[in-house]
């Protein structure tokens, strides 16, 4: 580790040191430091508490601080591991790895599952689905006739839900993903390979010798 | 045309799970 520690910085890691993430995760130590350089960014936007809240994470998607978002409030909540409310550095490193382009396709999927399975039922039910597509054209130009959303989820569940039981289990979505692969480019950030360069003050702020992690 | 995609195409288009916006770009 390196010399003294700098102001600030210890209460955002607390024990989450960037070699331990990194030893978690698929970043590699410096990555784990220029995510923090973000992390401060978007902890610090509304309250300087080291921790991302709701709308901090709302106002880092969207730019605006009014929105309310059912899908981002989701990823949030997914973020937001331990269930406080707030996401901590570590949570954001873990959470963030899942979009790796290096991350295995099963955590992808699993994540996604996660998401859409909007009551954490254990299943993908339609009356969440119709939930989110509604969301959708609530936050679009796009506009659809009830008759149209019914049309949408018929045809979905006919193909996803394979035995046919009105909800996408866990088998059923995999099966799903690998028949539509686009499903899961949401769920894959190629930004997160370049990083360090995004970010290139990390290096001014870290504490880690690179070559001892 | 919407009527076309299935229900997470279309939700995949939400700007809530386009995280890319998180580092600003």
């Amino acid at each position: 580790m390196g010399c003294g520690p700098s102001k600030g910085r210890r209460q955002y890691l607390g024990n989450e040191d960037p070699v331990f993430l990194a030893s978690q995760t698929t970043f590699s130590v410096s990555e784990v430091e220029a995510l923090f350089e973000l992390f401060k960014t978007i902890s610090s936007s509304v309250i300087d508490d080291g921790l991302i809240n709701k709308e901090e994470f709302v106002l880092a998607l969207f730019k605006n601080r009014t929105k309310e978002n059912l899908f981002a409030s989701r990823i949030f909540d997914l973020f937001d591991v331990k269930h406080r409310g707030v996401i901590d550095f570590g949570d954001f490193v873990r959470s963030l790895h899942i979009f790796h382009p290096n991350t295995p396709l099963e955590d992808k999927i699993g994540f996604s599952f996660k998401l859409y399975d909007l009551d954490n039922t254990g299943f993908i039910e339609r009356k969440g689905v119709k939930q989110m597509l509604l969301a959708l054209l609530g936050e679009s130009e796009m506009k659809l006739a009830d008759e149209a959303i019914e049309m949408i989820l018929d045809k979905t569940f006919l193909e996803a839900d394979i035995n046919q039981d009105g909800k996408i289990d866990m088998t059923e979505w995999q099966h799903f993903v690998s028949k539509n692969p686009s499903l899961l480019k949401i769920m894959t950030l190629p930004y997160l390979r370049d990083i360090t360069t995004a970010f290139p003050s990390f290096v001014f702020n870290s504490e880690v010798d690179e070559d001892a992690a | 045309q919407p009527v076309a995609m299935n229900a997470f195409e279309l939700i995949s288009m939400s700007k809530g799970l386009n995280l890319e916006n998180l580092f600003g770009t």
